[in-house]
């Protein structure tokens, strides 16, 4: 069996606060076995 | 060895008849004979199989990429009764084994799917069959969820096949290298996807949709009548579309969970193939997710749409929802498969849907 998962998430810079940044990367790379909670992927604003 | 011991001497001719008693000693030969000559072959076809994968595997390491081949073996299957073998499999794996016997069955399942019984919830005596047992709880805390509130974590055990970024409308979804698909197939025609390109898609969701379309698209509602989580006037990050596609082998644990907190509205069950999903299979088969039998849930989470399409095989032909007991997958059909529109429900309790929280069971996938 085989789960695809289709979402949204932040991807670029903030419109209103200068040098500020969002983006989504995936933690994992293809081939690498993962179980349920761990990290997909994150994003961080500064 | 042991064969070509026991085989039978010839008897030389004795009398008149002894051309009729060589035909009959020869005829003797024959059953042996082609039950090695079959187990040779099967053995042959395992060892090649087995050097193609090994080869596949160090290619990959090499960071060589897999390429679509199609397979004459491939289009063979659609001729096969995979739906009714699955169904099969499912009843034979749902017969009760005595209770002496459980522990052997399991423990003989964990060694040649590579499964730790260690994290099931019960004592393997308790489940009563094999299908129980493959949709095994597992114990409290063997799967700590990711508390970062800017994760997303994975819904199921399994190993990441693709992940990437969807851009622009009609986009695609890589199956294998040379091999792509609608993400629209996938999720189906009336899916409430973003279909514009990175950059808009945040203006679309808040600004652009129609009154008209509101009033269906009741779960955009959601997510704009939640300032906490998604609050277009602070920050208004742009948002992409992403997709990852996880493959499940019939060791792992079989479970799905909600990957963040989620709001789920629609639920779509596609009738159709339970091919094969294995790695094989994916650079073999045309279309392989979009033919067979699948249960997409979408929804809204902090960051916008988000859909989870839990795809089905032969052997893991049905698909559970515990948001949604009564669904009932892998029937038998008279109709051509694909040719129906999906089935579709909207989970609209007062605009909000089915509210899961990061990590809570969502369903589960069953053997046949």
């Amino acid at each position: 069996s085989t789960v695809v998962l289709v979402f949204q998430a932040p991807i670029s810079k903030l419109l209103h606060e200068g040098d500020s940044s969002q983006e989504f990367n995936f933690n994992v790379k293809c081939g690498d076995r993962i179980k349920v909670g761990e990290a997909l992927g994150r994003w961080h604003s500064s | 060895t042991s064969f070509i011991k026991n085989f039978p001497k010839p008897q030389p001719p004795s009398s008149v008849n002894g051309a009729n008693g060589n035909s009959k000693g020869d005829s003797s030969y024959l059953l042996p004979g082609a039950t090695v000559a079959t187990i040779l072959m099967l053995g042959a076809l395992h060892a090649r199989r087995m050097y193609d994968d090994k080869k596949i595997e160090k290619r990959q390491e090499k960071g060589i990429e897999v390429e679509f081949q199609p397979d004459v073996k491939a289009s063979f299957m659609s001729f096969l009764p995979l739906r009714s073998i699955s169904r099969c499999w499912g009843q034979l794996t749902s017969m009760e084994i005595p209770a002496w016997l459980r522990p052997h069955v399991y423990k003989a399942w964990a060694r040649a799917f590579h499964s730790n019984l260690e994290e099931a919830a019960l004592p393997l005596d308790k489940y009563t069959s094999l299908r129980e047992f493959f949709v095994r709880a597992l114990k409290e805390g063997s799967r700590p969820i990711d508390t970062d509130p800017q994760c997303l974590v994975s819904p199921v055990d399994g190993k990441i096949l693709r992940f990437g970024e969807l851009k622009g409308a009609g986009a695609m979804i890589e199956q294998v290298k040379g091999f792509s698909y609608p993400v629209f197939s996938l999720l189906g025609a009336s899916s409430l996807l973003p279909t514009t390109a990175h950059g808009n898609v945040q203006e679309e969701t808040s600004e652009s949709i129609k009154p008209t379309e509101k009033s269906k698209k009741s779960w955009w509602r959601v997510s704009l009548a939640s300032p906490k989580v998604w609050d277009p006037t602070s920050s208004c990050p742009k948002k992409g579309l992403f997709y990852c596609v996880i493959y499940l082998k019939p060791g792992d644990y079989n479970r799905i969970h909600s990957p963040a907190d989620w709001n789920i509205l629609v639920r779509r069950h596609f009738s159709g193939h339970l091919y094969p999903v294995n790695e094989r299979a994916t650079r073999t088969i045309r279309n392989l997710y979009i033919e067979n039998e699948r249960v997409v849930l979408e929804g809204v989470w902090q960051e916008g749409f988000m859909a989870l399409a839990a795809v089905g095989a032969t052997n893991i032909g049905s698909i559970e929802l515990f948001i949604e007991p009564e669904l009932q997958t892998n029937k038998p059909i008279k109709k051509s498969l694909n040719s129906e529109p999906p089935e579709e429900r909207v989970y609209d309790c007062e605009g909000v849907g089915k509210v899961l929280k990061k990590g809570d069971e969502l369903g589960a996938f069953n053997m046949g």
